[in-house]
């Protein structure tokens, strides 16, 4: 069986509403590692990742592997009925076709059970070596959430240029261009204010905005996000989850025809 | 213009 504890049921949501732009429907495959994920978008042009620590939950117990193809839209409306301060329980049995989210409020007055159908899926799982980046850049994730958002305006396309100055992102179109460039930080109170780079050769690669703005979502996450490029490779953006794992997408280069 | 690349491009089924 499979029995998964978590006291701020807020993580959970905050992961759901990560994925679920992208993703209609996703594996959740757990294990005594603790619970992964990896799924393409409908047009495989990005890649998410997930990976949650058995660690990092309050109980985890899980005495088979057990993939549970989860219709996202459905774990949503269940995920909306619990509070934020709620704690949740995952249960599934060995070969369930159903996995169970009970919600108990802090005082333990107020349980609640839904109980959700499990899907067949027949998803492709890529494999992705270990690779070393050209270029790492860590920055607020926010900061990375606006400007995005801002370029999004200007243009389809995104390009993201990095050298050991900092890292500049430029979009163009009908209205004219825009250009935002970060330099590292130079001295920050806070580490999670800081904008550094790591850099082995310069980088200029193309993304579409699309995708980029859909990362984001993963903001409430991690107040940092880390952005790994080479050339002509997909980009990882990467968000921390606290002690359990990391969520990370991975996005397709645009090419020039 | 600028292609959209496919992520199968890159990583080999696992």
């Amino acid at each position: 069986m499979f029995e998964a504890r978590l006291v701020q049921c807020s993580m959970l949501k905050k992961v759901l509403e990560a994925i679920k732009e992208l993703l209609n429907e996703a594996t959740f495959d757990c294990s005594d590692a603790g619970i992964q994920l990896q799924a393409m978008d409908n047009s495989h042009v990005s890649l998410v990742s997930l990976n949650l620590r058995s660690d990092g939950f309050d109980k985890y117990r899980c005495d088979r592997n057990l993939s549970m193809g989860i219709n996202l839209a459905s774990m949503t409306k269940i995920m909306k009925c619990a509070g934020n301060d709620d704690v949740l329980t995952i249960k599934a049995q060995d070969n369930a076709d159903n996995v169970m989210f009970m919600f108990e409020s802090q005082n333990q007055e107020k349980v609640s059970d839904y109980d959700m159908k499990l899907i067949n899926l027949d998803q492709e799982h890529l494999g992705i070596p270990e690779t070393d980046y050209s270029c790492i850049i860590k920055m607020p994730s926010g900061e990375f959430a606006r400007i995005c958002r801002d370029l999004s305006q200007f243009g389809e396309s995104v390009v993201i240029s990095c050298t050991k100055e900092g890292v500049k992102f430029s979009a163009a179109g009908d209205v004219g261009a825009a250009n935002i460039k970060l330099a590292q930080t130079a001295n920050v109170d806070k580490e999670e204010e800081a904008v550094t780079i790591e850099m082995q050769e310069p980088v200029t690669l193309t993304f579409a905005c699309r995708y980029l703005n859909s990362f984001t979502k993963a903001t409430a996450l991690s107040p940092q996000v880390q952005l790994s490029m080479s050339a002509d490779v997909p980009l990882v953006v990467e968000y921390k989850i606290g002690d359990f794992g990391h969520i990370r997408y991975y996005l397709a280069p645009k090419i020039e025809e | 213009t600028n292609k959209q690349n496919n992520m199968k491009k890159y990583y080999d089924r696992r």
